[in-house]
């Protein structure tokens, strides 16, 4: 079973149709496998990217150093995971 | 005890047996009204039941269709709380029981049944289905890319390992032919409404293209009724507009094909976001997701009960 432990979420709010477009091009790096909740189209709304744990050096970096604003909307996915989890199965029982 | 659809968890995350049981209950306890019937087989063989609602013979058809995309597991618990609240409100709800009286409902609550379970047992944020792509090491294709409408244009990969994979050609996914041989069959839906998460958008045609549909205004109007009603409930605030325009150009798109089928009333909606938690919605938000998505979906209907074409 697929893991996501130390995986996180980030939330990160484009400032202009620039950076909308320089998140774009974020998107097309497939060796930093990041997963896209939130796509990046309009300056208004924010952009939701599942970053890997050993691609949240890099991407952080690219985002810090490029002045974008975010923030992490969820810590530890896999944390997020096994908590839905233990709740289905007291749901089952 | 037995069990029945009464006195089931809707506010909880259930395995793919448990909702297909579930579907079964509905159908069992309001035998009158609802009916399950198998349209296809998902590629890995499980079946595809969709639950129609129906008062009489030869009625124009509604089609609501959940969880196309796998993940989004607050979209199957949305439809199967809708499909009890159809089933229980006929007879006592004027509105409803007024809709079943004029049309069908067609309610698909697993679109994608083998990405679900695979959400279930191997990979909580899998989206796509689970057909081998040959040549590939990556399995999959992103169902709501594989629809005849602009299939292969802007927004969709040809990468098998995007997860935005628009798949060898259009209806490539059984899926997806299972449910566009159903409405062409079918001949007479005239409303088609596919749920999502997590964007809170209520979204028109198009999206393989950034023009405007030739019913925009109304299209418009009624999504912003829609959205305005949802609203009321629990504040929740929704975007009206164009895909092409509100997320971004994206073509293979089931709206598209259906409103270019001639389905003038045909919607996309994106369900609520709490801000923090994106596809893993946590359990206590699914009824006020659910009851607040029927106010906007009950306006959708009611305009195209009222406005026959």
């Amino acid at each position: 079973e697929r893991t996501f432990i130390g995986d996180q979420v980030l939330r990160i709010k484009a400032k202009s149709y620039d950076e909308i477009n320089q998140l774009q091009a974020l998107e097309t790096l497939a060796h930093l496998q990041l997963d896209f909740w939130a796509e990046p189209h309009n300056p208004d709304i924010p952009v939701d990217i599942r970053v890997p744990f050993e691609n949240l050096q890099s991407v952080k970096v690219y985002l810090e150093s490029n002045n974008f604003e975010y923030s992490i909307m969820i810590e530890d996915l896999q944390k997020v995971i096994d908590e839905e989890k233990q709740e289905m199965e007291m749901n089952a029982r | 005890k037995e069990r029945n659809s009464g006195t089931f968890n809707y506010g909880a995350y259930h395995s793919l047996d448990t909702l297909y049981n579930t579907i079964s209950s509905i159908a069992q306890d309001y035998s009158s009204l609802v009916t399950r019937q198998q349209i296809g087989t998902s590629y890995e063989g499980r079946p595809i039941y969709v639950l129609k609602f129906s008062t009489g013979t030869n009625r124009p058809g509604i089609w609501v269709d959940a969880g196309i995309h796998a993940r989004e597991w607050v979209t199957q618990a949305t439809a199967l709380w809708t499909a009890h609240k159809l089933a229980s409100d006929y007879g006592k709800d004027a509105s409803v029981t007024s809709l079943l009286n004029s049309h069908d409902v067609f309610l698909l609550v697993v679109t994608n049944p083998d990405g679900y379970v695979y959400s279930h047992s191997a990979d909580r944020m899998w989206r796509k289905t689970r057909s081998v792509n040959s040549g590939s090491r990556c399995y999959g294709v992103d169902p709501n890319r594989n629809w005849d409408a602009g299939f292969g244009g802007p927004g969709a990969s040809s990468d098998p390992c995007s997860d935005t994979y628009r798949g060898p050609r259009a209806e490539s996914e059984v899926e997806v032919k299972a449910v566009a041989d159903f409405i062409r069959a079918h001949g007479r839906i005239k409303g088609f409404i596919s749920i999502h998460s997590y964007s809170q958008y209520l979204l028109i045609p198009y999206g393989y293209k950034c023009t405007n549909p030739a019913d925009y205004t109304e299209l418009m109007n009624v999504g912003r009724a829609a959205t305005s009603s949802l609203s009321s409930l629990y504040g929740t605030k929704y975007t009206v507009g164009t895909i092409c325009t509100t997320i971004y150009q994206s073509s293979g798109g089931s709206i598209d094909w259906t409103y270019d089928l001639g389905i003038k009333y045909s919607f996309a909606f994106e369900l609520r976001d709490t801000g923090r938690y994106g596809f893993l919605l946590p359990t206590t938000q699914i009824l006020p997701t659910a009851q607040e998505t029927w106010l906007g979906l009950k306006k959708i209907v009611e305009h195209i009960r009222d406005n026959p074409y």
